[in-house]
């Protein structure tokens, strides 16, 4: 499962 | 980017712009909760403090940028240009019971322990029950206009957009975090009892009036 710190959602 | 998170973005900007409409064509922000509209504002900007260290993409920089501003046009609007028609008298949810809860859990549970980080999951979960005082104000004075329906309507379908989009993002991009989906299904359902009265009246012509 990936989680990432940068956010490309609004 | 998917179907489910494309239309709830256009969802989201619909609502933003229904507002700022009804409140400039009718001169009046009568109905409007102005506690709603700050919360929004914090929101988006304890956000997107990340347009100035990350770049994604033209798309999600131009919206951001909208939404920020919008939500200060909106502020704007109903405590300065239209205060006489704020309807201060029902809009007395107290922020603070809202804000001071999201800071605490955003300082509990988040991803990473940085500034940054916490300001993000802030943001979620004050977004996630940000709407509170405007249903608040709808129930005291027991009714709604019907464009005031149609702007929480399209604001409440984001987030349960949103809820599709993570589960697609799941499945097709094994993508999971467990912030935002909580709070975005804590934030849809908060909406429930307003889309059966919208469904059911409003999309019938009628006025949304609140049952005795």
């Amino acid at each position: 499962i990936r989680y990432t710190l940068l956010k490309d959602e609004l | 980017m998917n179907i489910f998170r494309l239309t709830g973005d256009l969802a989201h900007l619909t609502a933003i712009i229904i507002l700022l409409l009804k409140i400039w064509k009718t001169r009046s922000c009568s109905g409007i909760s102005g506690k709603s509209q700050i919360l929004f504002t914090v929101v988006y900007i304890t956000r997107y403090l990340d347009l100035f260290t990350n770049y994604i993409s033209a798309y999600n920089t131009l919206m951001k940028i909208i939404f920020v501003v919008s939500s200060l046009a909106t502020v704007f609007l109903i405590y300065f240009k239209f205060k006489a028609t704020y309807d201060r008298n029902h809009d007395t949810f107290r922020m603070e019971f809202l804000i001071i809860p999201s800071i605490i859990l955003a300082l509990l549970i988040r991803h990473e322990f940085t500034v940054m980080e916490v300001l993000w999951t802030f943001s979620i979960y004050l977004e996630a029950v940000a709407i509170l005082p405007q249903l608040f104000l709808v129930s005291k004075t027991g009714e709604a206009e019907t464009i005031t329906s149609h702007y929480l309507f399209a604001l409440g379908s984001y987030r349960g957009l949103y809820l599709l989009n993570w589960i697609w993002r799941y499945y097709f991009e094994n993508f999971l975090d467990w912030i935002s989906i909580v709070a975005g299904f804590v934030q849809t359902v908060l909406y429930c009892d307003f889309f059966y009265l919208y469904v059911t009246r409003v999309l019938h012509g009628r006025k949304l009036r609140l049952p005795a």
